[in-house]
């Protein structure tokens, strides 16, 4: 029916920025952003959910080497839109399921995620586009969430 | 410095379901995409956030022809998980830049939140990948939202 995943690429040593208690007013997102692109601070993927109360979670990954000065970049920004908490986590990896037709079939999805829960791999953060699948885990998980992934997707293992 | 946008697209008659409250365990998303791929419902994009409290927030969007036949179908994942809330909002497009590097630059994404704030429209979800941003928005904004950063990244409005 179409569905292939052509490949899979892991990037490592990922921190991750919560944001939550966001106003969810328009504005809000450009005044985050424009703060940490004016700090220098090169952003890997974003994602926001709303749960339908007036504000927001916006959480984006950083490499690792960004972190340590980020820290007076959010709280200026935070203080800036008058709320919100922000939350730093460390150690993260990111495995990418590549293909076409990959993330319009819930079935890629939910075989991607299979295999890592019966590997043990808890899944941190979930971003999706047309043709990837990208799922934020523990970075010590990193080689066992690939190989489980490799071996359900019938791909071999370059290395 | 290398940020490209080379073009937008606009995809209209999305609805978005937001999982709350759920348990954030190995094996909980393979379980409630597995369910939604069993009952042949189509997943535009995933995102998932947790705030660190033991749960997450698994979001997702569908088109409008799918919602029709869904809420039973997340009565049963939920229950089947033990937990939960599900809430589906109809009425989105998704508006999404796509280029070489338009993600890696807070920048980028600082221009294109900036531009639809600018004409009032307010971002309900943000999903990213290395070559795109996308945004989900009020159906009714969509036109507008596409002319907005058409005009910010000065790219012709192809019709
Ligand atoms: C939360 C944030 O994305 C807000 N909705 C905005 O449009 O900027
Ligand atoms: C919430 C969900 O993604 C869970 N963490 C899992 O690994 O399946």
């Amino acid at each position: 029916e179409g569905i292939a995943v052509a490949g899979l690429a892991l990037k490592t040593k990922l921190g991750r920025v919560t944001l939550t208690k966001i106003p969810d007013a328009p504005g809000v997102a450009a005044r985050i952003f424009a703060g940490l692109a004016e700090a220098g601070v090169v952003v890997d993927d974003i994602i926001q959910t709303v749960v339908g109360d007036g504000v927001a979670t916006v959480a984006f990954t950083v490499e690792h080497s960004d972190l340590a000065a980020i820290k007076p970049v959010l709280e200026a920004i935070l203080h800036n839109l008058g709320g919100g908490h922000a939350t730093i986590d460390v150690g993260f990896s990111k495995v990418s399921a590549v293909g076409v037709g990959v993330r319009s079939h819930a079935g890629v999805a939910a075989a991607m995620f299979k295999a890592l829960a019966e590997a043990g791999v808890n899944i941190a953060n979930i971003t999706t586009s047309e043709i990837k699948i990208g799922v934020l885990i523990d970075q010590a998980d990193g080689e066992k969430a690939m190989q489980a992934v490799h071996r359900a997707f019938g791909l071999d293992r370059a290395v």
